[in-house]
């Protein structure tokens, strides 16, 4: 099963 | 004071229809270089920015004499654009701490001018860092071309595989009743440049993507003839649209995974 990951995951605040 | 003079108000009525379903409240960041936009969607899957560059063609003026933000509802700034004609030069107007945005509307034969202001908001927006990397994949498609896939893919699943090789790009869809592929080759021997399909490829790629986000990153499809998408396993793709004399308008979507 694929999942929907969040793009905060990827991406850190600035 | 802030003021930018587009010659086009058709470019920023382009720019808000593509935002305004996905992206309620926006942050305009304006400085002089130019005018920058981050947003994220509610459920921080998809992400988008846009830069319009001072100094391109598209700004007859350009002044902003210290860095400030607009917070806008692009609902709104949709509505007051659609009170602009297609052909109007349009003035973005803001004091240096501004609670009004003022939108001047110059029609071509300088007969009409008309005048709108909104009220800005505070918007409490989360900014990530996105870093400048090298993407193991680019394709660049005709705009129309992908808004296609996107549309025809999105009748049959909800997630859509892009598959990138050194052949050309295949994107995949199974659903529960049926599948679809729609394959692209390079297309380097076609007449014009908007209509190629090419795939600069470092290392292949495949991916699955919500098709909702991709399909809502389409509205975008008449702000470029060409859409380029950066890939790289296990991250979220770019779609970009460049606009001409102005800048590009991305959109960032986090990837599905195996879980």
């Amino acid at each position: 099963v694929k999942g929907q990951t969040s793009l905060n995951s990827f991406f850190s605040k600035k | 004071m802030f003021e930018a003079k587009m010659l086009q108000s058709s470019v920023l009525k382009k720019i808000i229809e593509s935002l305004k379903d996905l992206f309620a409240d926006a942050n305009f960041d304006c400085s002089s270089s130019g005018i920058t936009l981050q947003d994220m969607d509610s459920s921080h899957v998809a992400l988008c920015y846009l830069k319009l560059r001072s100094d391109e063609e598209g700004f007859e003026d350009y002044r902003c004499d210290r860095n400030i933000t607009l917070g806008v509802n692009l609902g709104l700034m949709s509505k007051i654009l659609k009170c602009a004609g297609n052909d109007d030069v349009v003035t973005l107007r803001a004091e240096d701490e501004p609670n009004i945005l003022t939108f001047i509307f110059d029609s071509k034969n300088s007969e009409r001018v008309s005048k709108y202001d909104i009220k800005l908001m505070e918007i409490d927006s989360e900014l990530l860092g996105i870093p400048d990397t090298d993407y193991s994949c680019v394709v660049k498609m005709p705009s129309h071309e992908f808004q296609r896939i996107c549309s025809n893919l999105s009748q049959l699943g909800d997630s859509v595989t892009i598959d990138c090789h050194k052949e050309g790009v295949d994107f995949k869809v199974a659903g529960e009743q049926g599948s679809g592929a729609i394959k692209l080759k390079q297309t380097t021997s076609v007449d014009k440049e908007e209509d190629q399909v090419t795939v600069q490829l470092n290392e292949p790629v495949t991916q699955s993507f919500a098709l909702k986000f991709l399909c809502a990153f389409t509205k975008a499809t008449s702000l470029s003839d060409t859409v380029n998408l950066s890939l790289t396993q296990d991250t979220p793709v770019v779609v970009e649209y460049p606009i001409a004399q102005h800048g590009y308008l991305r959109f960032y979507l986090a990837p599905k995974i195996e879980e």
